[in-house]
């Protein structure tokens, strides 16, 4: 009689076996060939979870030669990816989780007490035993650098042609096209009659679309917050230097419609949760520009409401818009030159700085928090999809 | 009582730059 023996299957203990000789494969299925898509579904940042399974295992066999080859392969791998998707913001944004994801591992499962508080137990067992890679947290630290400015860069160029036509031209307010100043009507630039003509939905669906992508590929809270704060700084910049430069959008309907557009814009943050990321302090010169547009600029009473008001412009920027202001109409006067020196004397003792335009191309230095995992290695499935079979469970 | 885990040998890492390097002329080199 035949007795049916249960194997019982060996424990995952979340590490991941593989042979030196498919290291290369390894690095073409899971980084440089993969496809951010194709993981839809998936545990976020799946591929660097699997990395540091394979690194968990190289480090129990204590075989050092294996640690340096896949931390040094990989790291190679995403430079490369990045290099040929240098304009691909989901893929970015992709390395850029995933990066992150094994610099946050490498730390949760260092051994280091400091890294180690919010471990379960299990999680403890999965330390490394034999290697101190602090060394390479830091080359990943510089990467994940190196490919959020990348990032920041591929958004900027996004929006940056959608700026002016969405933020100065376009008129979204019933009835303010009739108030735009006198011989300067369907003046605008000539973008905005084209068909680069953007309104303000067009940049609120651009950011939707680079807040789902980080959200959904995992990239830490923190990470998405400083993206936005970032943007924003940039929108701020260029529309307030288009308006330093250019007569026509100095008016009083600009104004309203500017300071409508960026009130938008905070709805978005608030909406999105994102209103804690310092994106709106960012637009404050902006909402002081579209508010001086707004102001009464006749009496010394207003100068003072003005220079109260005006704190985050430069006295440069604010006699700047006032010179350029232009009337609606015959029945608005232009800013008398002694209103303009009483506000210059008010803002006499004012040490600000000398620079008309903002300078767009700033960028706020990047902090990467340590962001531990509640995951644990051992209930990570690999997906077939991904071709890596070679890989041993261990 | 608990054992006293065995200290970690530290991995010493090229800095990104050096990698860069590295890369660069391993390319070169191959035909």
């Amino acid at each position: 009689r035949q007795v049916a023996v249960q194997r019982k299957e060996k424990d995952f203990q979340g590490m991941l076996e593989y042979h030196k000789e498919d290291e290369a494969l390894l690095i073409r299925n899971l980084v440089t060939e993969l496809k951010p898509q194709a993981l839809a579904g998936t545990v976020p940042c799946l591929p660097a979870y699997i990395l540091y399974m394979c690194i968990r295992h190289a480090d129990y066999i204590n075989d050092d030669l294996k640690v340096h080859s896949l931390l040094t392969s990989t790291i190679n791998g995403i430079k490369k990816v990045l290099k040929k998707h240098n304009d691909d913001f989901e893929m970015t944004s992709f390395w850029l989780s995933n990066t992150c994801r094994l610099l946050h591992c490498l730390k949760q499962y260092s051994g280091d007490e400091g890294f180690m508080t919010q471990n379960s137990a299990k999680q403890n067992e999965h330390c490394l035993k034999n290697f101190d890679l602090t060394e390479y947290r830091q080359v990943l630290s510089d990467l994940s650098i190196q490919i959020y400015q990348q990032l920041i860069k591929i958004a900027e160029g996004m929006l940056q042609p959608m700026i002016v036509s969405a933020m100065l031209e376009n008129e979204s307010i019933q009835g303010l096209s009739g108030m735009k100043p006198t011989g300067y009507r369907k003046r605008s630039s000539s973008m905005a009659d084209g068909d680069n003509a953007y309104c303000l939905e067009a940049i609120i669906r651009q950011m939707n679309s680079f807040h789902t992508t980080m959200c959904d590929q995992g990239l830490d809270p923190e990470i998405v917050l400083q993206v936005f704060k970032q943007l924003f700084y940039m929108i701020t910049a260029v529309t307030l230097n288009n308006l330093l430069l250019r007569k026509d959008v100095c008016s009083w309907s600009t104004g309203m419609q500017l300071r409508y557009n960026i009130s938008q814009l905070e709805e978005w943050l608030r909406g999105r949760n994102l209103h804690q990321s310092g994106a709106v302090q960012t637009m404050e010169p902006l909402i002081q520009a579209a508010q001086l547009l707004q102001l009464k600029k006749k009496t010394p009473e207003d100068a003072e409401a003005i220079c109260s008001l005006c704190t985050s412009l430069s006295t440069q920027q604010i006699v700047k818009i006032l010179n350029l202001y232009t009337p609606l109409n015959e029945f608005e006067e232009r800013v008398t030159v002694g209103f303009i020196r009483t506000i210059q004397a008010q803002l006499q003792e004012r040490s600000d700085a000398q620079q008309l335009l903002l300078d767009y191309k700033h960028m706020f230095p990047v902090l990467f928090p340590f962001n531990p995992s509640s995951l644990t290695m051992d209930s990570i499935h690999i997906p077939a999809c991904l071709n890596l079979e070679f890989l041993n469970e261990v | 009582c608990a054992r006293r885990p065995r200290p970690r040998v530290l991995l010493k890492a090229p800095t990104l730059a050096e990698m860069e390097e590295m890369n660069t002329s391993e390319e070169e080199e191959s035909p």
